[in-house]
């Protein structure tokens, strides 16, 4: 695993998220299961707990946006890339992006499924880095897993508890 | 009609673009042909190294296999 150089991390355990908009790709009850289930992959493992908050400025904004979107990272369209985070920081620090060019789906293998996505832009918008281990969910690459039995690796959780410790309520 | 590119350049469009996004490479501009093409090595090397990947500093099918998968979009520095 990999974090950010620097001190990139949250100073606190509770964090807000927020979900600005929806792909047409789901249903907006698949999309924001799909955010609520990739938070919790790390919730699991670390003491970190994620409240949704529906106005305001959350400390994780997601947003599904096209092409130039104004942050200097513009998407590709279709393939190519596929989302990007930001690591913990004031501002834009820990939103997530995603592509709204791609075809995001709930369960189906095909497309890219938005739970996986999410959680691995996720890792980034709490520090971690991309790993350099292929079973990592923070490899770059998009690899489609069974989201139904989907656990993160030890890499992942080494990672993510170098930051902020183990869950101490397990 | 608009003359298609050839693999070749296609392959090299493909490589400039990845690693101007995610390795640094400057965008083409005003530095000589042999500068850039040294830029364009070292930065393929570092890719080819965070992937574990033959590290030939040259565009090769695994390489340019790696380049087409989708991937997210944050630069990877960890190398």
């Amino acid at each position: 695993y990999s974090t950010f150089a620097g001190d990139y991390k949250w100073k606190k355990h509770d964090l807000t998220y927020r979900i600005e908009n929806y792909t047409p790709d789901m249903s907006e009850a698949e999309v924001d299961d799909s955010i609520k289930r990739a938070l919790q992959l790390w919730a699991d493992v670390t003491p970190l707990r994620f409240t949704r908050i529906y106005s305001g400025t959350a400390d994780i904004m997601i947003s599904f946006v096209v092409g130039d979107h104004r942050d200097g990272y513009p998407f590709d369209g279709p393939n190519g890339f596929l989302a990007h985070a930001f690591p913990p920081f004031e501002g834009i620090g820990g939103d997530a992006h995603f592509d709204d060019d791609e075809a995001f789906f709930y369960r189906s293998p095909q497309g890219y499924n938005l739970f996986l996505v999410a959680a691995h832009e996720f890792g980034h918008s709490l520090g971690l880095e991309h790993s350099q281990d292929p079973g990592a969910l923070m490899y770059p690459t998009y690899v489609y897993r069974d989201v139904d039995t989907y656990a993160l690796s030890q890499d992942d959780v080494s990672g993510i508890q170098s930051l902020y410790g183990p869950n101490t309520d397990v | 009609n608009p003359i298609a590119p050839s693999a070749d350049e296609d392959r090299v469009r493909i490589a400039e673009n990845y690693l101007t996004s995610l390795y640094g490479l400057p965008k083409q501009g005003s530095s000589g042909t042999e500068r850039r093409s040294n830029a364009l090595s070292l930065r393929l090397k570092e890719m080819q190294q965070f992937f574990g990947l033959a590290i030939t500093g040259t565009l090769d099918e695994e390489t340019i296999k790696v380049m087409k998968k989708p991937r997210c979009g944050v630069p990877d520095v960890a190398a």
